[in-house]
């Protein structure tokens, strides 16, 4: 899996 | 105490839609240190406010700031600050420069 500072994670509200 | 350096903008964003309509990304450990708006939807909460802009950098909610919350935690923090009845609105602590604070 990448390097965590590559996760680009999106939440929508 | 909140973070008033100079680019910091409050916007309260009542909750007068079902949604709040805004979609955030980053928080600790990523890239993007502070929750950044990447989507405002029409319809919700936030874009009848008309003030929250994609682009902004959310520094606190409700007074608390997000400095040091993965993604997880500020999405948390946001989701539970539009789900509470005891307020009535949601108070962003925002600025517009993606600087690392």
């Amino acid at each position: 899996s990448p390097p965590k500072e590559y996760e680009d994670e999106v939440t929508f509200f | 105490p909140g973070l008033l350096d100079p680019t910091s903008t409050l916007i309260r964003v009542m909750k007068s839609a079902s949604t709040l309509g805004i979609a955030i990304e980053g928080g600790a450990n990523t890239r993007q240190p502070l929750p950044r708006v990447v989507t405002i939807q029409r319809g919700g909460s936030a874009h009848a406010c008309g003030k929250l802009k994609v682009g902004h950098v959310i520094l606190e909610v409700n007074g608390v700031s997000l400095r040091g919350k993965e993604h997880k935690d500020a999405a948390r923090m946001i989701a539970e600050a539009f789900k509470t009845k005891e307020r009535d609105y949601i108070d962003f602590l925002v600025t517009e420069f993606n600087v690392a604070l």
